[in-house]
């Protein structure tokens, strides 16, 4: 009903103003209502981002980079996630596009979150890999045929599965 | 409802029995390309009830059931089981257990079962179950690989129904 | 023509029946030439790929991962380029999706390359950029203007850019 | 042909005159998110002739000039210059130059500059140019982010239509 998408719509809106700069070491960003079927009725029409990264210019979505869209996705999708929890979020390589400043902003807000919820995360990305609590393996020894081994962070590399990027 | 850990058999590249200890926090599951981390992703949402192949990366729903390597021949069956403790946000029914386990089994001949606690009940029983958890349910808990740029790129008339589902 | 497509296409197959083992570390695959008009006429028709990477069973291209198929598709690309190479090629991190032993059988196609093209490697991979000739970093120091400056690997990790994975 | 180097002024998010050297075999673009490195492609594209913005990735053709920043106003042309070392393999009319150099400027107003050699030329003697050489006329020489997996996941008839231009 339209007064329940209001109430939503305006705190995960809050909620985005809030984690947009976080993720993003500053900018800002809002969600805004757009009347798609030009009778004025915002609350049937559709939902726009307005984003600026910091220090930049107020441009439309496209002309962000790839990194830059990920970051944008992932604070929209957090800020969902915060006003309206599920028991448990999977998140399989979302951090791919992040550089490494960006993923260290996003591993730490996955952490705070994690107090509530409980976390899957599929990475390739150590600094990611730092927050679990365990990790598991995921190996191919016989050709495939999965196997699963929980192992410690040293151990990883004898997995291959870590990029090393220095 | 959390969970406690998910075991997985003849489920795509699952071929043996395996299964992952879930009660922490914060799990990373790593591992090289192809080893089956994403196929994780698919025994999960499979054993919550999806009935649409295309959401598992298949064709047909028997593509879940592993179909052989160069060393092993195809299985019989696939079976996921996701185990939860009842931390008191369970639906009335659910209340007297202390751990709830989903089962979903799917055989080559296209027979399914599901069971709750080890009793055949059906799909509706465990659609019902994670509905009144809102486990699941919501398009924004689980994140498929590639597919966390959406949001951005879709229609604003696409991102409203995404923030409806929050709602 | 429909001659000089078929002498391209099985050009191409050719390189490509050598390329993806040598990019899976093992496995096999090729083109096929399909009818898509249901005339027989399969010169008129589409291209299809049939893949089997190592140890696994032929499968269908979308039972891939998403790391297998990126390799699938710069293993065609790179088909394409040696049988008939431009002067220069530009490539946007195609690493991205690729586990560190992939990326260093890739990073080894590239350099052999490169003895006939020039190479521009936009990556965030540490093991991509080692294989540079000359690594330009750009940086933002001023937010919103980008600036270029020639970096060797060690003071890559000032920029921050690389990911570092371990 | 070989490149030698790019400049770039007023292109994108390159506000100030900046170059790239590149007569090596492999250079290699890095840095962090939105820094500028696929901008790089952009400026190569352009200034090879691209006449659509979609393709790179604006929305009107004046998205390629800088629009401003917090410390800046933006900029009245976007101006891409490459050069060429002449390695033989040029048309037949460049053969007499050590160094060819492309340069395509794109003002406010919207009038469009070519030069060949700093002599104002055509979009068209710009285009042949490349046309002749096979320099980024092939789809392969240029592979953006996020599109490598587009030839797997494509339809079997585009995928031919990719494989004609080797052709
Ligand atoms: N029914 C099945 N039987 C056997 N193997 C299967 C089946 N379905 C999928 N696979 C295999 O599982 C592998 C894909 O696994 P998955 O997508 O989980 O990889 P991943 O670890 O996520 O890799 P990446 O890092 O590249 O994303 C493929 O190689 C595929 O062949
Ligand atoms: N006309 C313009 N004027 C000023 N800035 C622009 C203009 N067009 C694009 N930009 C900026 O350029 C940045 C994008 O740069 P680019 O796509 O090259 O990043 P990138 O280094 O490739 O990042 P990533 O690693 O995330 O892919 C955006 O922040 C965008 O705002
Ligand atoms: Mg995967
Ligand atoms: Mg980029």
């Amino acid at each position: 009903c339209r007064k329940r998408f209001k109430e939503t719509f305006d705190a995960v809106n809050e909620r985005f103003q809030v984690l947009f700069p976080r993720l993003f070491n500053g900018g800002n960003a809002r969600l805004v209502l757009t009347d798609e079927s030009g009778d004025g009725d915002v609350l049937q029409g559709g939902v726009d981002i307005v984003a600026q990264p910091p220090g930049k210019k107020l441009q439309s979505l496209d002309m962000m980079s790839g990194g830059e869209k990920a970051l944008t996705a992932v604070s929209l999708i957090f800020a969902m996630f915060m006003v309206k929890p599920t028991p448990f979020c999977l998140l399989d390589e979302v951090d791919a596009p992040l550089d490494e400043a960006n993923v260290i902003r996003f591993r730490e807000i996955v952490k705070d979150m994690s107090d509530q919820s409980q976390f899957i995360v599929i990475t390739h990305n150590r600094r990611t890999m730092e927050i679990a609590d365990r990790l598991y393996g995921v190996t191919m020894e016989e050709p495939g045929i999965s196997k699963l081994v929980s192992v410690k962070l040293g151990e990883m590399d004898q997995l291959k599965g870590a990029r090393k990027a220095s | 409802m959390r969970i406690k850990r998910i075991d997985l058999c003849g489920f795509k590249s699952f071929c043996d029995r395996m299964h992952l200890d879930l009660r922490q926090s914060v799990t990373a599951v790593v591992g090289p390309n192809g080893c089956g981390k994403s196929n994780v992703v698919d025994a999960l949402r499979w054993a919550m009830g999806e009935q649409s192949a295309k959401h598992l990366r298949g064709k047909a729903m028997a593509d879940v059931i592993f179909n052989g390597s160069d060393s092993r021949g195809p299985s019989g069956m696939a079976e996921i089981s996701i185990t939860f403790e009842n931390d008191g946000n369970v639906p009335p029914e659910f209340l007297q257990y202390n751990e709830i386990t989903v089962t979903r089994r799917l055989h080559r001949d296209g027979t399914s079962e599901y069971l709750l606690n080890r009793l055949p009940v059906r799909l509706r029983d465990v659609t019902n179950l994670f509905l009144g958890t809102g486990v699941g349910t919501r398009a924004y808990s689980i994140i498929e690989q590639g597919r966390v740029g959406l949001i951005v790129s879709s229609k604003p008339v696409d991102r409203r129904y995404f923030i409806e589902e929050a709602a």
